[in-house]
């Protein structure tokens, strides 16, 4: 899985 | 990616092609408060600083280009079109917002996730987005009865981020790991200071009556 620390909302 | 998100994203794409139509069509950004939109292409340019280093999806990347692009023509149609330029209300358009920016970015220093420029700018265009909306909210009072461009601009942004709430919500029962609070309670103050316009407006609308701000 992404790491959570990425932001995937815009 | 939910429905609700997708609902935020999209009412979020309409509110900015309603000012570029309206700006384009009417050639005039009369009752549009350009610190607001300066604020706004901050907001984008400060937030998407990972748009060439994390690959999240081509919806992603695509909107976040639109989001930038749109919000940094919607301000040099408004700062330097020789015909746009001459209905901006800039005597009406003086809300002092190095305020927001600056307590935007000292609470970003404070508060954020990691402490990374990345993360601290991430921050502070969350902050920032949340109080973006007020010279324009100013402007509109000061302006009195609201064109209805004008109007519709305002509530579509408002409408998003309410549903980037329920998305917030929907993700925190879903998914266990999903702490944004950030996110959530930037948002929350952001959707409140709509609410009193969002009142005027359904007033406005129930009455059929052009939106009447108290001044």
């Amino acid at each position: 899985t992404r790491d959570q620390n990425v932001h995937d909302e815009l | 990616m939910n429905i609700f998100r997708l609902a935020g994203d999209m009412t979020h794409l309409i509110s900015v092609l309603v000012l570029l139509l309206k700006i384009y069509a009417t050639k005039s950004c009369s009752g549009i408060s350009l610190k607001t939109q300066e604020l706004y292409a901050i907001v984008f340019v400060t937030r998407y600083l990972d748009l060439f280093t994390d690959f999240i999806s081509l919806y992603n990347t695509v909107m976040k280009l639109v989001f930038i692009g749109s919000s940094l023509a919607i301000v040099w149609c408004m700062r330097y079109h020789r015909v746009v330029r001459r209905s901006y209300d800039r005597e009406l358009d003086t809300f002092r917002y190095w305020i927001l920016l600056g307590v935007s970015f000292i609470l970003a220093l404070v508060l954020h996730e990691k402490f990374t420029l990345q993360e601290v700018f991430w921050a502070f265009s969350i902050y920032l987005e949340a109080v973006a909306i007020l010279p324009q909210l100013v402007l509109l009072q000061r302006s009195g009865n609201v064109d209805n461009l004008a109007g519709q601009y305002v509530f579509f942004l408002g409408a998003y981020r309410a549903f980037y709430i329920l998305n917030w919500i929907y993700r925190y029962l879903t998914e266990q790991r999903f702490t944004r609070w950030i996110s959530c309670v930037s948002g929350l103050v952001q959707t409140a200071l709509y609410a009193d316009f969002f009142y005027y407006y359904f007033i406005s609308w129930k009455n059929n009556a052009k939106l009447q701000l108290p001044a």
